[in-house]
């Protein structure tokens, strides 16, 4: 690695060298140093730093760097493990980590349930539910009356909720993806098996030879 | 057309805030 690698660090905060990174995710170095190619694009897009900030990230998801969505500001946070408003390299490759094909599942059904408990409390309430589908209904401008938006959120609700408390917890969640498994879908992203080959471009750039 | 019937986290992972894959586009 030599001096680029200690010349990198110096430059940018939270940066964290590949082999480390590999060994706790399911990346391999070389898929690590490809996404450092992917980073470094994302991380400077609009503030030159190295560290990407939530419009940056809004730019990358949306092409759009105003774009808000609930959504999203969901993700940033998650990233955002040590909540210093900006996503780190090594933030990046563990976080993106779980969306890895071979990442274990219940990785996924939890990360997917921390991202819908969006005050954090422990549970999904059924008012964070509401909230969720009215944000996606404003997103894809759809128009749905009162009543129905409150059958849907209640049936599906009912259906999760089996200890009948009034919240999801962690188990009635994991219990309630087994039955529906398409509900984690959006977390394992095809593109991060064999990145560097889904992405020659970028081996181009990083450095080490597998 | 939304149907009643619809699982509501079916519904909300149709966000394009949850589709990461954009990130890799060009």
């Amino acid at each position: 690695m030599g001096c680029a690698s200690s010349k990198r660090s110096k430059r940018t905060p939270g940066y964290e060298e590949p082999t480390v990174l590999a060994a706790e995710t399911p990346f391999t170095v070389s898929e690590v140093e490809a996404l450092y190619e992917l980073y470094k694009k994302l991380s400077n897009a609009i503030i030159a730093d190295g560290l990407i900030h939530k419009e940056e990230f809004q730019l990358a998801l949306f092409r759009n760097r105003n774009r808000r969505n609930l959504f999203a500001d969901r993700i940033f946070d998650l990233f955002d493990v040590k909540r210093n408003g900006v996503i780190e390299f090594g933030e990046f490759v563990r976080s993106l980590g779980v969306f890895h094909p071979n990442a274990p599942v219940a990785d996924k059904i939890a990360f997917a349930f921390r991202l819908y408990d969006l005050r954090q409390t422990g549970f999904i309430e059924r008012e964070e539910l509401k909230e969720m589908v009215l944000a996606l209904l404003h997103e894809s401008d759809l128009v749905l009356s009162e009543d129905v938006v409150e059958t849907i959120v209640d049936k599906t609700f009912t259906d999760a909720d089996t200890k009948g408390d009034g919240k999801i917890d962690t188990e009635e969640w994991k219990e309630f993806v087994s039955k529906h498994p398409s509900l984690i879908k959006n977390m394992t992203l095809p593109y991060l098996k064999d990145i560097t080959l889904a992405f020659p471009s970028f081996v181009v750039a990083s450095e080490v030879e597998e | 057309v939304v149907p009643a019937t619809m699982n509501a986290f079916e519904l909300i992972s149709t966000s394009q805030g949850l589709n990461l894959s954009s990130l890799f586009e060009k």
